[in-house]
């Protein structure tokens, strides 16, 4: 949590 | 998957159709900006490239490959098929002052200097202009189109509900991301004034028009 490239938002 | 994002999403998928929809039945496209549709379309390319790398789940791919088939539909409608229709002249907002300083922004201010970073964090900045052409030929033109006015009502309601959806992810998950989150309040806020006009106008069930 907090990592912000987890780019599973459209 | 919390409730913001997922009536967000579907905000944003009603939008797309309902945009799609008013053309098609229509067969016009008067009144829409095929310069904002063409920033849309790029959005979802640079954004959604990933695709072709990363599985994430049958929502989201099949969602993804909604929204960039809507898009590029619109935008094959609107400079093909109903070009007759097409108000160029009102469409004059000069692409190239978004996307050059985008361009050069997703650059500077990234979490990572790589390809798909860099594409990713484009599409985020981007999108948060992409609707100025629009606005910007309502306010030509001085009025919008009943269907118009709810297609862009959709689509500016989802980039606020994935406000709250970020306010959730940050309380339950921990999960932020500050560019996203930066770009989404400034694309909200170029809404406020249309939110104003459509709760006060077109809710009332008066046309938009602009004070010429």
């Amino acid at each position: 949590p907090g990592k912000s490239n987890q780019k599973d938002e459209l | 998957m919390n409730i913001f994002r997922l009536t967000g999403d579907l905000s944003h998928l009603a939008a797309i159709i309902i945009l799609l929809l008013k053309i098609w039945k229509t067969r016009s496209c008067a009144g829409i900006s095929g310069k904002s549709q063409i920033l849309f379309a790029l959005v979802f390319t640079t954004r959604y490239l990933d695709l072709l790398t990363s599985f994430i789940s049958f929502y989201n791919t099949i969602m993804k490959l909604i929204y960039i088939g809507c898009a590029y539909a619109t935008v094959y409608l609107i400079y093909m098929k109903f070009k007759a229709t097409y108000d160029g002249n009102h469409d004059s907002f000069r692409l190239e002052f978004l996307v050059v300083p985008v361009g050069g922004l997703a650059c500077l201010v990234n979490h990572d200097f790589s390809f798909l970073e860099i594409l990713w964090t484009f599409s985020i900045y981007l999108e948060s202009v992409a609707i100025l052409p629009q606005l910007f030929m309502i306010s030509k033109t001085g009025e919008a189109e009943t269907i118009t006015t709810h297609y862009l009502f959709f689509l500016g309601l989802y980039r606020a509900l994935y406000l709250f959806n970020w306010i959730w992810r940050f309380y339950f998950e921990g999960f932020f991301d500050m560019i996203a989150i930066v770009a989404g309040v400034v694309q909200t806020i170029l809404y406020c004034d249309f939110f104003y006009l459509y709760v006060t106008k077109v809710l009332k069930g008066k046309k938009l028009s602009l004070p010429a």
